[in-house]
């Protein structure tokens, strides 16, 4: 699991 | 960010404006569902919620704040403006939302990426989303005639949809470790709801013909 950034589209 | 996803977000910006046009110029909302517009501010709302925990981009941060401010702003304006609220079809726009809401939600308890405040309410946003447009589509086919501007409202909205997919198999193709099955699995969903209105969109462009749903 790499972390939130994983969330990058809107 | 690849071009896909940039078309993406544009037509879905587009989408927006022409919502914001209509209601503008028009000072009428007739032929738009309150109850997915709801939908859509609370799918900003809790996906969001990591503006003030996370910094991706400029350009991610400006669209989140509009999609959460116009997503708002068309709310109130159904609700409260004097002449816009008028228009409103409140008699064809009874679709039950609140379910949605609660079985999205529910769902997102059991599946996330991990179980946090912020990873539940993004995966409830994403189930949310895919759903959103439904209370949409059923009024206007229970209205049966869409007005242009309508009309062109859910087709850059399925566009936007259609745009996101391609931009994953590109990101699945070029990036390592690309997997958010959450996002695709519920984005093709989304997508398929879609489908009967693009066909009939097709078919009255072809025709040149005012765009009919059937009942």
């Amino acid at each position: 699991y790499s972390g939130y950034r994983a969330h990058d589209e809107l | 960010m690849n071009i896909f996803r940039f078309a993406g977000d544009m037509t879905h910006l587009i989408s927006i404006l022409v919502l914001l046009l209509k209601v503008y110029a028009t000072k009428s909302c007739s032929g738009i569902s309150l109850k997915t517009q709801e939908l859509y501010g609370i799918v900003f709302l809790a996906r969001y919620l990591d503006l003030f925990t996370d910094f991706i981009s400029v350009y991610n941060t400006v669209m989140k704040l509009v999609f959460i401010g116009s997503s708002l702003a068309i709310v109130w304006c159904m609700r409260f403006h004097r002449v816009v609220k008028r228009s409103y079809d409140r008699d064809v726009d009874t679709f039950r939302h609140y379910f949605l809401v609660g079985g999205c939600f529910l769902l997102a308890l059991f599946v996330h990426e991990k179980f946090s405040f912020r990873e539940v309410f993004w995966a409830f946003s994403i189930y949310l989303e895919a759903v959103a447009i439904l209370p949409q589509l059923i009024l206007l086919q229970r209205s049966g005639n869409v007005d242009n501007l309508t009309g062109q409202y859910v087709l850059f909205l399925g566009a936007y949809r259609g745009f996101y997919i391609l931009n994953w198999i590109y990101r699945y193709f070029t990036e390592d470790q690309f997997s958010r099955w959450i996002s695709c699995v519920s984005g093709l969903v989304q997508t398929a709801l879609y489908a009967d209105f693009f066909y009939y969109y097709f078919i009255s462009w072809k025709n040149n013909a005012k765009l009919k749903l059937p009942a």
